[in-house]
């Protein structure tokens, strides 16, 4: 299985639907400072599940919709799409592609779909059990948090070791 | 299981010797069990000896030591549980171009069983990219894609264009 | 005293205000005493508003926007109350090229009050500088200093050489 | 006053004395990672009396002897000499340059000494009071600590504050 794509629209910064397109091999993502790169690395996390908006750097759950700027209002609603190529079918599903998909609303209604269809986070999350793709895996730095595993009491590298074997 | 957990824990440990000596160079790194007799609960430690030098706590190192220490570490696990994808947002941080380099080559070995989105400043990071997305606000506080191509300029050094 | 601690304050809210505006190229920021009815003893609150942006938790801010940010609030302090020098090590660690000039140019024009000794793995902020030791390990594990020259290198750009 | 120079020797990784000359505008410290630049820092921090290993990254205050490489025996001792220029006679001694200097032997004695006569750290401390100068000084910024005004809580903040007035 592989990442194929990831779009999102009114998710923190990126107010208008920006698509990424990723194929094997390194893709860098470059830019100024504060242009959204790490906010892209908040999508992929935040769609797989991350439930903890202190983990996007944000106090609250809602802190992840677009909440306006000079030129334009905030957005009603957040969402992230992340498409996987599935011809290997690594994912227990019999579809050549799967789409996640998070919609979080200014009301605070928030919404998971699996390839369209309403789903549960649970059923998400079984979906990818034993893929090494979740919304804490080991399989994401964050930006500052390299030395993560060498600053952590042993206890908590422990953990990570865990979820490895 | 016990017998589970140690089989992974040592392909880990043995991936990490090998890591860290590609990554620095020389020298040895392990990785140990704090208490062998409850190898389901206890914690782990971490000893690093970068090449010519003691082994050092940890706290010790410097800044790009530990994040080469620590790529030598999650690339270890990664290699003994591969995931799909791995996305890594500015750690070559306090890489001198050297280390840079180095931390380069390990993760092109990586490629034939994992994707890796890669963001960075780093134009020596850069200049592995199979691809490359720029990220811009000519919007002000709205972010948006721009193409990014590489031009060579006088020293033939590649730097990114909108 | 009250009054002395409010003057020092006011002091440091105006210069990080400047500070912040040379910084950003626009924008607006703010330290606010989190209790007014209790000024000796409550806590300290920034609030940051960079160009065409909302004001923002400081902690959505991106890696080189807080850098930018926690220098503007230090060299606001600095400049109430100037140290004879300041000791920075890889402060420019998270800023893009165009931030790395904006940070030379702040520290440039603390240069009538204070030394600088900065610590740095960019070619940026070493172009600033009036002397530039390099230190090396020749013998390993031990540091020893050696001289840097600059030299021009095809793309004009300087680099130091041992 | 300003700093003129500061040298060391068994400090950390420098087995041997190295100076360091100091002149008014910037000095640039550069070199490869794990070469020394911030066991220059941490080497300011210590002549100047910190206390606490763990803010000088070691664990015990012993760590701060040089100990041994491949080819080299550890130290017996460690010292740092930071000499100021007191033209301005803002150190309140009548004399045009003040020396500071501290021993550690691997018996875990320690000396200060103020222009090369035995002294207390309290000595040292009331010598700098008012002029910004000391271990804990908001004017030294550690690698990886920049945003730590902004990260740290609104009342350790105010600690800084404090300090500054
Ligand atoms: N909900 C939101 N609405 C609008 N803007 C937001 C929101 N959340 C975060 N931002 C903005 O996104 C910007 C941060 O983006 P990000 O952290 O992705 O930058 P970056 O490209 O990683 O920069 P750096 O290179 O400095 O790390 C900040 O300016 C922040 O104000
Ligand atoms: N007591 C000691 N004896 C010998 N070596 C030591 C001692 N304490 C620290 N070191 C060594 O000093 C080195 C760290 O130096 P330092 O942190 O100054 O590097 P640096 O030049 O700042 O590198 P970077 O650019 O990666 O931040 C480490 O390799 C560490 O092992
Ligand atoms: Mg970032
Ligand atoms: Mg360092």
């Amino acid at each position: 299985m592989y990442l194929k794509r990831i779009s999102m629209s009114g998710f923190k910064s990126f107010a208008e639907r920006v698509e990424f397109d990723f194929s094997p091999g390194v893709t860098c993502i470059v830019g100024p400072n504060g242009c959204g790169k790490s906010n892209v690395v908040d999508a992929f996390k935040w769609v797989l599940g991350e439930q903890s908006a202190k983990l996007l750097r944000g106090r609250q759950m809602l802190d992840m919709i677009f909440n306006g700027s000079s030129t334009r209002r905030s957005s009603g609603m957040a969402e992230v799409d992340l498409l996987f190529d599935n011809a290997d079918r690594a994912l227990g599903l019999d579809r050549d592609e799967v789409l996640v998909t998070r919609k979080l609303f200014r009301s605070g209604e928030s919404e998971y779909l699996l390839n369209k269809e309403a789903a549960r986070l649970k059923d998400i999350r079984e979906l990818f059990l034993d893929t090494g793709v979740g919304a804490d895996t080991y399989s994401v730095i964050e930006q500052g948090r390299v030395d993560h595993l060498l600053t952590a009491s042993s206890v908590e590298r422990r953990a990570v070791f865990e979820e490895a074997a | 299981s016990i017998s589970r957990f140690n089989s992974v824990f040592e392909a880990i440990r043995e991936n990490f010797h090998e890591l860290f000596r590609k990554l620095f160079g020389g020298g040895k790194a392990d990785i140990i069990l704090e208490d062998p007799n409850d190898p389901l609960e206890c914690g782990i430690e971490i000893v690093a000896k970068p090449p010519g030098k003691e082994p050092q706590r940890i706290s010790l190192m410097s800044g790009g030591e530990k994040t080469m220490t620590a790529i030598a570490l999650v690339m270890s696990i990664f290699r003994s549980r591969p995931a799909p994808f791995a996305i890594l947002d500015e750690v070559d941080a306090a890489l001198d171009e050297a280390n840079n380099v180095r931390f380069n080559t390990i993760i092109q070995e990586f490629l034939d069983r994992s994707q890796f989105i890669v963001v960075t400043h780093s134009k020596r990071t850069m200049s592995i990219a199979d691809h490359l997305y720029g990220i811009t606000m000519q919007e002000p506080g709205v972010s948006s894609r721009v193409s990014v191509k590489f031009a060579a300029d006088g020293s033939g050094e590649r730097h990114a264009v909108a």
